[in-house]
């Protein structure tokens, strides 16, 4: 079999909060379609909630206890081990490696390059108008801008008229158009920064979800038996403007119900953006005729806490946040190969879909671990899996510490 | 292949109770490590003294545990961690 491209997305404390994942609120139309024509596995969990750690876990599929990355102010090649992470194992087997937006954490994590040129083939490419993600760019009640929480933007009104997610979708597709017409595979990463914090969104999105249609949380409060270590306080959500407004006590809360209703809102209708990013590029791999020779694997870094325990945030070990979607297309595996020239991701657009259409009895319930992606990615596209790494493997420059989980596709589950 | 299917996560911790740092700990500040053993039916956690300079953890310095059982319990609620003999789990994570 000959090599396939792959396309990695990976999307930014997105949980399992998806209609193919069984939530009945959120409209996450192309996604669930993506999860139609792939293989899902519904009990899948990072190694550590938090986004460089686990990012760089997923990547060079070693465990933080590998990695020694627990915070963000490392670089693991320095820092613990010369690691070789799933795309530059790709590289070196003659793919043109590409990244656009989050996919490696930025910063010292990844040597202030997204490890270019280890990873990658060309440098990474990053939306500029992520400089003013975490700025005052919510207009308030009062009329002027804050750093708020709950930040959904008219977007013609923001810098550029466009947002991150926006501008990283539109390289992406640009970067496809490139490769089209090239005979040479691709790996390409696009990382998407929603649903993370703050909530800068396109404003229409709220219409999604009426308040009057959210709920709070099953779990609202923290359990009375909970150890308090294994409690987090969720202070990036504490330093936001509108939340400092509510006088919030430290460290247990709570918020007040109906702001909690905004934050679940806001939260789905984040989501409901990122789907949309994720349905323009995926129509955009169809109608350049991709869709027939690429691997498309969709994940996130971690989950999130949407109020249950009384959490607001990642950093526990509660299922809620580490949790995560992870589904692989395989053409010709998990689909049917589109031979007739029909669409296999059309975009589909949430504000006109009136019902659910996640249809798929390929999933697997059995647990898996984001370590397992690297294994199981290289041995889909046509490459060797990486060998698996011996109980201590700090000097191991390429091996995993996950599972090759492609050989259960088209088997039936065990256990 | 035919073992339990298994899943780990773990967290670090400054300090045994909630604090300004404890939701993302510098390396210098981790004292504490949560490990979880997740299967279909539970979810196990050992709370473990860390020591961020030589990267260790010790196994008998337990600072806290949770055990839920998540076919009475899916949203991991209840701990019962105090109700269970830990000797068995204790093996299997380690």
């Amino acid at each position: 079999r000959g090599r396939r491209n792959v396309l990695f997305i990976i999307a930014d404390d997105l949980r399992t909060s998806l209609g193919c994942y069984g939530d009945s609120l959120v409209k996450s139309p192309n996604i669930d379609q993506l999860a139609s024509k792939s293989q899902v596995f519904l009990n899948a969990y990072a190694q550590q909630s938090v986004c460089a750690p686990s990012r760089t876990s997923i990547l060079t599929s070693r465990r933080p206890d590998t990695t020694r990355l627990y915070d963000f102010k490392s670089y693991w090649r320095v820092h613990s081990g010369n690691y070789t992470t799933m795309p530059q194992y790709f590289k070196s087997k003659g793919y043109l490696t590409l990244s656009v937006g989050k996919v490696f954490h930025p910063g010292i994590a990844s040597n202030h390059t997204d490890d270019y040129p280890y990873s990658w083939s060309i440098p990474a490419y990053h939306p500029a108008s992520f400089t003013y993600e975490k700025k005052k760019m919510c207009k308030g009640e009062d009329g002027k801008l804050h750093a708020n929480l709950l930040c959904a933007v008219n977007v013609t009104q923001q810098p550029g008229g466009t947002l991150p997610d926006m501008e990283s979708t539109d390289e992406a597709v640009r970067l496809l158009k490139s490769r089209a017409s090239d005979d040479n595979p691709f790996f390409l990463a696009v990382g998407f920064h929603k649903p993370h914090i703050p909530f800068r969104i396109p404003q229409e999105y709220l219409s999604l979800y009426p308040i009057e249609e959210i709920t709070l949380a099953p779990d609202p409060d923290v359990p009375k038996l909970l150890p308090p270590v294994a409690y987090n306080p969720w202070t990036d959500v504490r330093r936001r403007d509108d939340v400092q407004k509510l006088n919030i006590s430290f460290p247990y809360g709570p918020i007040p119900k109906d702001f909690q209703l905004r934050i679940r809102q806001h939260y789905y209708a984040a989501v409901s953006y990122m789907d949309a990013q994720v349905g323009r590029l995926l129509s955009a791999l169809d109608e350049l005729r991709l869709s027939n020779s690429t691997v498309v694997v969709f994940t996130s870094d971690h989950g999130w806490s949407l109020g249950e325990h009384g959490e607001w945030a990642k950093y526990s070990n509660f299922d809620v946040a580490t949790q995560v979607p992870l589904m692989f297309y395989v053409p010709g595996v998990t689909s049917h190969r589109n031979w007739r020239g029909e669409s296999t991701f059309p975009y589909i657009d949430a504000f006109n879909q009136s019902q659910h259409s996640f249809n798929n009895d390929k999933v697997i319930k059995n647990m898996v671990e984001l370590v397992d992606v690297f294994p199981t990615v290289s041995y889909l596209a046509g490459l060797r899996a990486p060998k698996r790494c011996p109980d201590v493997s700090f000097q191991e420059e390429l091996c995993t510490e996950g599972a090759n989980r492609a050989h259960i596709f088209r088997r039936p589950e065990r256990g | 292949e035919n073992g339990e299917a298994v899943s780990f996560s773990q967290y670090p911790r400054p300090a045994n109770t909630p604090q300004e740092n404890s939701d993302l700990p510098d390396l210098k500040d981790i004292k504490i490590m949560g490990y979880s053993l997740r299967t279909w039916d539970y979810r196990y956690t050992l709370w473990l003294g860390f020591n961020p300079n030589t990267f260790q953890v010790n196994v008998s310095d337990v600072h806290a545990g949770e055990l839920y059982m998540l076919a009475s319990d899916p949203g991991q609620d209840n701990n019962v961690y105090s109700d269970f003999d830990h000797s068995v789990m204790m093996t299997k994570m380690t």
